[in-house]
């Protein structure tokens, strides 16, 4: 499966 | 980036510094539970490891670096400066019993079983419950300062406000964070009767007494 995306949230 | 979100982490930083300011004026931490500070330095170290990883913007990295440097400092604080303030009678929650569910439900359930993500699902299922020992302490000693009161306010409204963010990004950007998400409901729940009490009470003048 697809890399999950950067965790952009802190 | 929405404005519940930037919301909700100046809400997240306004907590911090209001603790930090109350323990560094007063010179005390009366009435503050070291153990939920303990766990909070723990949920920061945990989730923020990615700063050795990935840059996503300056905003980002401040944030988490003010994050961790305030939270190391806060327990510093309580456990070294003004340890003699340290109301350890009251404060006994036994944090073991929150790291290591919340350790074994994130090897359990997380979106990918690599250390960064597990570490990652680890600090999300933490925070979720990291405010019990305050909450706690709270209802053994049957008060709070105003000051604590305003602190745990603007705590609990950070959460409050990434669940606006969470609604936001799934309709705006069809984006969304189970995880995140579920630990995010079950925080803000744990506030639930502490918002009660603070809208009822401090708001109009009065101590935060907890019905004995």
């Amino acid at each position: 499966d697809d890399m999950p995306e950067p965790k952009d949230e802190l | 980036m929405n404005i519940f979100r930037l919301l909700g982490d100046l809400s997240h930083l306004l907590a911090i510094i209001i603790l930090l300011l109350k323990i560094w004026k007063t010179r005390s931490c009366a009435g503050i539970s070291g153990k939920s500070q303990i766990l909070f330095a723990i949920v920061y170290t945990t989730r923020y490891l990615d700063l050795l990883t990935t840059y996503i913007s300056a905003y980002n990295t401040v944030m988490k670096l003010v994050f961790i440097v305030a939270s190391y400092a806060t327990v510093y604080l309580m456990y070294v400066k003004f340890k003699a303030t340290y109301d350890h009678n009251h404060d006994t929650f036994r944090i073991e019993f929150l790291l290591v569910p919340a350790l074994i439900l994130a090897l359990l359930i997380n979106h990918e079983f690599t250390v960064l993500e597990v570490l990652w699902t680890f600090s999300i299922y933490l925070e979720s419950v990291a405010i019990l020992p305050q909450l706690f302490l709270v209802s053994k000693t049957g008060e709070a300062e105003s000051i604590t009161s305003h602190y745990l306010f603007a705590l609990g409204s950070y959460r409050a406000l990434y669940l606006l963010n969470w609604v936001y990004r799934y309709f705006v950007e069809d984006h969304y964070e189970l995880i995140a998400i579920v630990a995010g409901v079950v925080q803000t729940i744990l506030y639930c009767d502490f918002f009660y009490l603070y809208i009822t009470k401090v708001l109009k003048g009065k101590k935060l007494q907890l019905p004995a």
